[in-house]
């Protein structure tokens, strides 16, 4: 079963039709892997983005380098999953 | 029994299928369950049939076509069970009732809703291999024949919105073309998603506004006002391509060149805090807000014959 454990999801809010292109750039590198939950279209738009571990530092240092601005919005994907199964095991053995 | 099933939790296929056989057999005069077709993985593609009587014209509602969006089947749960407890009681519903059939389809894609149990919660397409890639499955909300193969789709079987390799290949989009063909008299056609919290109506896949576009716009006005009557969640309204992007081979473009006037999709809750994992707590209040917009557009419907 695949795991989340420290991916996360960063919010990002581009300023410019540039930002725009540079994370237009940034999702289509294969390699890092990104899950793109909001892809960037317009900067009226904020970005939603799923990390995992692995690309953390690159994402965050593009990001830093290219001072695009963005907040986290889920700090480990994995716990809030881990939270959902929990809530859903617990309901799973109440009496029908 | 439907009573005594929770809806403040989400739940598996399994879950889902018993609770779907559980309305059913509870109100036989007003539910049954058809079968629409199969999946690539054999799963039947259940649909509920809410009927009061022979050769009505209907109105379409389907959740989950994207798999790791729980919070829309959960939804669609709660829609099934406030049908058949408004029925009776709230006299627009009973209304609509007597003149309309409604079809849900509460699980769109069970292969990926299955796999998102079991494999990967974050699952978004079909469960169908690609010949010639080691990536699997297609965007069902890119299969369609509108505009199929256009920008705001992908080629690449390996990314999130990979239309596929024809219009209609996937099993689980076939079926509802079949249905929704087979039927003629489909009035309205709401297939919901989310997050993101937008009503949207066509087109996607080009620029070209709507023959319908002053009415469509005015409706989601008002679904978006009722909706927000009662959380004041913020939503924004307006056609595919200007609200969010280009998207070609969509469901409602496709519909809505059938000749289905009121095609919406909807983007529910939330607006990134939690994304594809909203806690199950908000299941409830998405579906009550929710519902408000589907009567407004079932009532618009009913009121506006065509």
């Amino acid at each position: 079963k695949k795991t989340f454990e420290g991916d996360q999801l960063l919010q990002i809010t581009a300023k410019d039709e540039a930002q725009i292109s540079l994370l237009k750039e940034l999702s289509e590198q294969e390699h890092l892997g990104l899950d793109f939950w909001r892809e960037p279209v317009h900067e009226s738009l904020p970005v939603d983005v799923r990390v995992p571990f692995h690309s953390l530092q690159a994402v965050r240092a593009f990001l830093g380098y290219n001072q695009i601005q963005y907040n986290v919005m889920i700090m480990d994907v994995q716990d809030l999953l881990d939270d959902e199964q929990r809530e859903m095991v617990k309901y799973r053995s109440f009496p029908r | 029994s439907t009573d005594d099933f929770v809806y403040t939790t989400y739940h598996d296929l399994n879950s889902i299928n018993s609770f779907i056989d559980m309305l059913v057999a509870e109100n036989s005069n007003l539910v049954s369950k058809i079968v629409i077709g199969q999946s690539y993985e054999n799963r039947p593609l259940n649909v509920l049939k809410f009927s009061t009587g022979a050769n009505r014209p209907g109105i379409w509602f389907d959740t989950g076509i994207h798999s790791r969006e729980w919070v829309t089947q959960a939804s669609g749960i709660w829609f099934a069970k406030k049908i058949v407890t408004d029925y009776g009681r709230d006299p627009v519903l009973t209304d609509i009732l007597s003149n309309y059939d409604i079809f849900l389809e509460i699980v769109t894609n069970p292969d990926g809703f299955a796999y998102t149990h079991s494999n990967d919660r974050m699952w978004r397409k079909t469960r169908k291999p690609n010949s010639g890639s080691s990536c699997v499955g297609v965007d069902p909300n890119r299969n369609w024949d509108a505009g199929f193969g256009g920008a705001g789709s992908s080629s690449n079987p390996c990314t999130e919105t990979y239309r596929g390799p024809s219009a209609h290949s996937e099993p689980e989009v076939k079926a509802i073309v079949d249905f929704v063909k087979s039927h003629g008299k489909l009035k309205a056609f709401v297939s919901i998603h989310n997050y993101s919290q937008m009503l949207l109506y066509p087109y996607g896949y080009t620029s070209t506004p709507a023959k319908d576009q002053a009415e469509l716009h005015e409706l989601a006005r008002k679904a978006v006002t009722a909706l927000q009557s009662l959380y004041s969640t913020r939503y924004t309204y307006g056609s595919i391509i200007t609200t969010i992007y280009q998207a070609s081979g969509g469901t409602i473009d496709w519909t809505y060149n059938q000749g289905i006037k009121y095609s919406y999709t909807f983007e529910l809750r939330d607006t990134g805090r939690y994304g594809f994992l909203l806690p199950a707590d908000q299941i409830v209040p998405t579906a009550e807000e929710t519902w408000l917009a589907l009567m407004a557009i079932m009532e618009h419907t009913r009121n506006n014959p065509y």
